[in-house]
């Protein structure tokens, strides 16, 4: 489902480059649960916004279903990200002046899925998440981790076949990352393709095959159902 | 150094009352190191906030070294944070216009420690946490963990006798959270109080009493000296 190639991100700060991937080679099936992992600073995170087309590569390829990302203009891009991809972000990102049921709603209103009722819809997830009492608190009146599962139950509004999550139990007891990382499996196990990020070890248990990520390149695969 | 006695907290929110601390008693010596741990939702960050003078009680009584908070202006408890408090936000909140290194000084500009260079403090820390070749970087430049790391080192800024830490290693790898919590047991050595919220039981190891916090009520309370 999603192809990179050889891909380099290089940032510009002032007169200085900085490279961030240096030569990221990655092929995701469709369906498989994926775990990346790697030292703070490595560019995972920003392998996830080239894999989630959130951002494009200074050199290489990115393939979605076999689309070039970079021959879609951005509009294009956008659509495509709406109905395919769920994101839930590392800060969550979410807007700070809607509660959270108008947060998890938010994808819904540029592309809307036929037969469902985005309230009906966004209300089950956030119950899923155990927010059921937390539905009408703005994020500044939510804990971190409330903050969290308002963001994962925000990526599945639009039931993507793609589920992109950074460092999504970062904020969470025990107790709770392990309710997320069933969620997940039981996402995976209906068949969507789930690319997580995590620093647990605990977590990326959950994933079928794990990459680590050092210095912008891929240092193991563990787990390629291609090997 | 800290007293809290039957500390409630409650918000309002429209009409309704969601009452989140609910007759907590806590007492923390001066130089203890303390981990508080609980599930999401339960009270801990805003517990740290009563405890780091950033946030007054609905009912109850809160000492800082024996001194009422709410005896002081608002002022007053500027002041004393400034002087005496380093917090590590679990959302950072770092200045987003702001370099690294710029971030780091800020609590510097409103009370200076006479004989200190900030310029060459604020760096020294950042090669303590490892960011050495990140200080130009400002916050949408740097990863989720260089972001935390960035935080610690402001916090530190100051030298404060007492270090609230919510959730310090949520968005770093292992390798790293070891690296922090080795730095927060030297510092402990060297005299300091530590309050450090976390969900990581590894990283709970490190202090020498642990609470947990649920339904904004101390269900336990490990390791405490007075018993
Ligand atoms: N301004 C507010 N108005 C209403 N409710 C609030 C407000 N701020 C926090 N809360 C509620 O207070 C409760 C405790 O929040 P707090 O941030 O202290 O939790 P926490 O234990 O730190 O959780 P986490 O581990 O997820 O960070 C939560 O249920 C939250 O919804
Ligand atoms: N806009 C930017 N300009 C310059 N450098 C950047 C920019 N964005 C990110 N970086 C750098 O890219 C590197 C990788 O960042 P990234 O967010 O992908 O790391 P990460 O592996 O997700 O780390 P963490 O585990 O801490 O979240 C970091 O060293 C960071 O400083
Ligand atoms: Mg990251
Ligand atoms: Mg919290």
């Amino acid at each position: 489902i999603i192809s990179v190639f050889n891909v380099y991100k290089k940032y510009r700060l002032g007169d200085i480059e900085v490279p961030v991937l240096r030569g990221i080679d990655l092929e995701v099936r469709p369906g498989e649960f994926l775990a990346i992992m790697g030292p703070s600073g490595s560019g995972k995170s920003t392998l996830m916004n080239m894999i989630g087309c959130l951002d494009r590569p200074t050199e290489g390829k990115v393939l979605f279903r076999g689309i070039d990302i970079n021959s879609l203009s951005d509009g294009e891009l956008a659509k495509l990200r709406g109905l395919e991809i769920g994101f839930v972000f590392q800060t969550f990102n979410l807007i700070p002046r809607l509660s959270a049921l108008e947060n998890v709603k938010l994808p819904s209103y540029a592309n809307s899925i036929p037969g469902i009722d985005p309230d009906e819809h966004a209300r089950n997830l956030l119950k899923t998440v155990g927010l059921e009492d937390r539905m009408r608190h703005k994020p500044n009146e939510l804990s971190g981790g409330q903050s969290q599962r308002v963001a994962i139950a925000r990526a599945l509004m639009n039931d993507p076949a793609l589920i992109l999550a950074d460092e999504p139990t970062g904020n969470l007891d025990s107790k709770t990352s392990l309710e997320i990382m069933e969620l997940f499996s039981e996402l995976n196990r209906q068949g969507r393709t789930i690319i997580m990020i995590t620093h647990d070890p605990e977590v990326a248990e959950y994933a079928e095959r794990v990459v680590y990520v050092k210095d912008g390149l891929i240092q193991k695969d563990y787990g390629d159902q291609a090997d």
